[in-house]
C-alpha cells in the first residue's frame, strides 16, 4: 500500500548478451560497443536458426551471403572463435575474438592469432603440409589451376622467406620476424569498423539497456 | 611466367579471411 512506484522499470531481457559490463572489462570494447557488437551477433545467429548461437552455416551466410559456399579460411576462422569445441559460438566467444581485431588491440595479439589460424594441426608450427593445404584450397576456392611444380615453388618460396633455421617448419619466432618484414599481411587482422561499431548498429540505444516504463 | 608469389600473401588476399564482409549490411 502506497509503496507501488506509479511507474515500474522492466529491464528488457536478452537472451545470449550475458553481462556487457564484464565482457567490457575483458576487451577493448566499451559497454555501449559490446551492445552494439550484440546487435551484430542477432543478425547473424538468426540466419538459419534464431537460437542465440552462431554455427558454422550462419557465419557461412554472414561472410558470403550464401551458406552453400564452403570456404577454407570461414571454417579455420570459425574453429579459432569457437574456442571450446562447442560447433556453435556464443556471445562471449564472438566479442572475445572480434577484440583481437580491434584497431587498439596489441599487436603481438594479432601476430599470436594468426599463427594460431595457419597452424592447423595446433602443433605449435606452421608446417609445410599445412601450408600447401591452405594453397590447394584457396587455388581449389578460386577457381585457378596450378601445376604440382608450381605449387611446390610457392612452398619453396614461402619457406626460404620465413623458415630461417630451415627446420622445415614455421616456428612462433619466425612468423613474428617474417610478418614484421611484410606488414601488409597483418592487415587483415585488422577490423577499422570495429572503431564506430556503435554508429554502425545505432539500434542498439533502442534495444539493449533500456529500461522500459510500464 | 608469373613471379611466384609468398603462400601468405596469396593467402591474406583471401577473402575468407576477409572479416570485413560480417559488417557489410
Amino acid at each position: 500500500m502506497g509503496c507501488v512506484p506509479s511507474k515500474v522499470v522492466v529491464r528488457r531481457h536478452l537472451p545470449g548478451l550475458g553481462n556487457p559490463v564484464v565482457l567490457a572489462s575483458q576487451t577493448a570494447f566499451s559497454v555501449s560497443e559490446v551492445q552494439a557488437l550484440y546487435e551484430l551477433f542477432k543478425s547473424i545467429s538468426s540466419g538459419v536458426i534464431d537460437d542465440g548461437l552462431i554455427n558454422k552455416e550462419e557465419f557461412q551466410l554472414a561472410l558470403f551471403k550464401n551458406q552453400k559456399k564452403e570456404n577454407f579460411f570461414a571454417n579455420r576462422i570459425f574453429d579459432v572463435f569457437d574456442v571450446d569445441k562447442k560447433g556453435v559460438i556464443d556471445f562471449g566467444d564472438f566479442v572475445r575474438a572480434l577484440n583481437i581485431f580491434h584497431p587498439n588491440a596489441p599487436h603481438e595479439n594479432k601476430v599470436n592469432f594468426s599463427f594460431k589460424i595457419y597452424d592447423l594441426d595446433n602443433t605449435g608450427y606452421i608446417e609445410r603440409q599445412e601450408v600447401k593445404q591452405m594453397v590447394i584450397a584457396l587455388l581449389f576456392e578460386s577457381e585457378m589451376r596450378l601445376t604440382d611444380e608450381a605449387v611446390e615453388a610457392i612452398l619453396d618460396k614461402t619457406f626460404s622467406e620465413t623458415d630461417v633455421n630451415q627446420d622445415g617448419k614455421i616456428d612462433k619466432e619466425e612468423w613474428c620476424n617474417f610478418v614484421g618484414r611484410n606488414p601488409s599481411l597483418m592487415k587483415i587482422m585488422t577490423l577499422p569498423y570495429l572503431k564506430d561499431i556503435t554508429t554502425t548498429f545505432p539500434s542498439f540505444v533502442f534495444n539493449s539497456e533500456v529500461d522500459e516504463i510500464d | 611466367r608469373p613471379p611466384t608469389m609468398n603462400a601468405f600473401e596469396l593467402i591474406a588476399t583471401s577473402q575468407g579471411l576477409n572479416l570485413g564482409k560480417l559488417f557489410e549490411k
